[in-house]
Order: C-alpha cells, then sequence, then structure tokens
C-alpha cells in the first residue's frame, strides 16, 4: 500500500 | 493601476477553468512583466503555478505591483457571463478592493461591466527552484487527457513508469487493471502531435487519480504537456500558452 506525500518540504517558503 | 487587455475572454476563462477545480482562494500577482499566481490545494498534494506574460494580452499596464485575491467560484461566475469572442480588460487601482471585468464586444459596441469584491487571502508564496528531473516527456495534451481518464477508472492510483525507449502508464484496481504504452514518435505534418522522451534515469512513479483528473483540466490551454518526472520531487505537469505557463507539481505517492 502507497501512502500519498504532501508538497511541502520540496518548496521554501519566500 | 492595473490594465490587462485579453483579446479574447474565452483565452483567461480557460486558463480559470484549468485550475479552479482543485484550488478555490488565489492571489494573483500583477506586476509590470505580467500576472503570475500560486496555490496548493487543500490536502497539500498539488502546487499550481501559473504565469500570464504581458505579450500574452493585447494591452497590458500595471504600474506597481497588486496582489489580487480571487475566490475562483466567484470569478468564473463572472467569466460566464462574457462571449467569448469578447475582448476582456481587467482594471484594478492601486490599492484595489474589487477587481473590474470589462467585457466589450468591438462589433456591436455591446459593453458588459463586472466588479468582483477581492479577499484577503493568506498564502505562503513558495519560492519554485529548477529541479533535476530524470525523465522528461513530451506528448499530445489531448492523449495524457485520455489514458488518465481511461485508466482512472480503475484504480485511485496510477503508476507512470520510463524506461530508456517506452512510457508506460498504468492502473490495478478492484475490477481489473489496465496500461497504456506509449513509444517515442515523431510526426512531421503536426509537430504537436509528436511524443519526445528523454530519459536520463528510468522512472517508476506512483500518482494519485485524483490530482492527475484535475491536471488534465489545463488541455484546454495547449495541445501539448511537459511532463518531468523524478525519484526525489514532484512531478511537474506543463502546460505552455503564448507566453508564460500553467504548471501543475504533484507529490507522488511513496511505499509505506
Amino acid at each position: 500500500k502507497k501512502k500519498q506525500r504532501s508538497i511541502e518540504g520540496f518548496f521554501k517558503k519566500s | 493601476m492595473l490594465e490587462a487587455k485579453f483579446e479574447e475572454a474565452s483565452f483567461f476563462k480557460r486558463i480559470i477553468d484549468g485550475f479552479k477545480d482543485c484550488v478555490q482562494l488565489v492571489n494573483f500577482q500583477c506586476k509590470d512583466d505580467g500576472i503570475i499566481a500560486q496555490a496548493v490545494d487543500d490536502s497539500r498534494v498539488l502546487l499550481v503555478s501559473l504565469e500570464i506574460g504581458s505579450e500574452s494580452f493585447q494591452t497590458y499596464r500595471c504600474d506597481h505591483p497588486i496582489t489580487l485575491g480571487i475566490d475562483l467560484n466567484s470569478l468564473s461566475k463572472i467569466l460566464r457571463c462574457g462571449n467569448n469572442t469578447d475582448t476582456l480588460t481587467l482594471i484594478a487601482d492601486d490599492t484595489p478592493d474589487s477587481v473590474l471585468l470589462l467585457f466589450e464586444d468591438t462589433k456591436r459596441e455591446r459593453i458588459a461591466e463586472y466588479s468582483l469584491k477581492l479577499m484577503d487571502i493568506d498564502a505562503d508564496f513558495l519560492k519554485i527552484e529548477e529541479l533535476a528531473y530524470e525523465s522528461t516527456l513530451m506528448m499530445p495534451s489531448a492523449e495524457f487527457a485520455k489514458n488518465v481518464r481511461d485508466l482512472s477508472q480503475l484504480s485511485d492510483s496510477l503508476t507512470f513508469t520510463i524506461t530508456k525507449e517506452t512510457i508506460k502508464f498504468q492502473a490495478d484496481g478492484d475490477i481489473g487493471s489496465g496500461s497504456v504504452i506509449l513509444k517515442p514518435y515523431v510526426n512531421m505534418d503536426d509537430p504537436d502531435q509528436s511524443i519526445k522522451l528523454e530519459m536520463e534515469q528510468p522512472v517508476d512513479l506512483t500518482f494519485g487519480s485524483k490530482y492527475l483528473l484535475d491536471i488534465v483540466k489545463g488541455s484546454a490551454l495547449s495541445n501539448k504537456v511537459g511532463i518531468r518526472l523524478s525519484s526525489e520531487a514532484p512531478a511537474l505537469f506543463q502546460f505552455d500558452l503564448s507566453s508564460g505557463f500553467l504548471q501543475f507539481f504533484l507529490a507522488p505517492k511513496f511505499n509505506d
């Protein structure tokens, strides 16, 4: 079973 | 003062239709070189990034940076009021409470004017840096949309497997399974129908069908979709505008 990853952590807040 | 005129209202409508079903509240940042917007869906899985360059407008003027906080549901209601071939001008002052949408039928001298109230939207603007991708693919957007819609019927996840010469989309669900296998292909008569593949590393990634179904709504914007995949980064799906783009960054599913 695969879990959905979040987009957060990949992009920095500017 | 912002005064941004689209030659055809349908162009802006297609842009908004391309992502209004996955995000609702969006800050549109207007600057002298065009309009950019960014939003993350409520489940924090999909990031939408839009850039409409000033060249995409018939005329464009923005003296000071302005942020327009817009509820896309409300904007869509107003966009439906204009005719596709009307010109559409967005007008806002430097500290706006609302944005004016002016639809003009130049042949009939018919003018329709709507005012949309703006919202104060608290959203972080993320810095999107150029990521390293292992495989890049370019294909007809209608074909990609069909594959996603077909296979999504079978499973809530789709697997993308890229090897040296092959692109494979696959679904494995309760009622059965399905796959579509594509090879790079050059169509000399209609280059937009070609399939291009640049593979540096083989890729095997799984994505949620519901997000892919949202992404393929961008197909109305461009005949082609660029797909960039990496096991270390969110996938990038890009629909190019004449000047600018609509991008979707989608986080993959991973083994628990």
